[in-house]
């Protein structure tokens, strides 16, 4: 039962029809103050379903990423009569020496026939200290 | 210039690594 914060999401990719959002968790694992919980969404206004959505991500060597299984790989096309499907994702990101995070991602999708691999860095992160009580 | 950046990253990481 994760808690969202009152942070608002960060928009981390939005191209193609597809967006990306972090959201970041009010609370850290129990015990694991090091660690920020992100939960990411995966919204598609496409006319086409998005198919094999895969996110993955690295972040520097004093640091560890981990990823929890994605709710489902694939997005239907949009339908302004039916509410909003969306993928979410949980990104757990250890970051043990409180230090400015910086954090790579790689986003590959399929847009109807089209294939896509996209690829960009997320700064905005809470800084460390706050980890905890966002 | 873009100073050199020091960072030295993991591997990519999904969730099925």
């Amino acid at each position: 039962s994760i808690k969202p914060s009152s942070m608002l999401p960060v928009t981390i990719f939005d191209k193609h029809s597809l967006r990306v959002l972090f959201h970041f968790a009010r609370d850290c694992p129990p015990a694991r103050p090091d660690v920020l919980v992100v939960i990411i969404s995966m919204l598609s206004s496409a006319p086409v379903p998005i198919t094999n959505i895969r996110f993955q991500s690295a972040v520097p060597k004093t640091m560890r990423v981990k990823l929890q299984p994605p709710s489902g790989t694939e997005l239907p096309a949009f339908n302004p009569i039916l509410p909003p499907a969306a993928i979410t994702q949980v990104l757990l990101l250890a970051n043990p020496h409180k230090e400015k995070v910086r954090l790579r991602y790689k986003l590959t999708f399929d847009l109807g026939e089209e294939s896509h691999d996209e690829s960009g860095d997320v700064e905005q992160f809470p800084p460390p200290e706050s980890w905890g009580n966002l | 210039s873009q100073s050199g950046d020091a960072t030295t990253w993991n591997s990519f990481q999904s969730s099925d690594t």
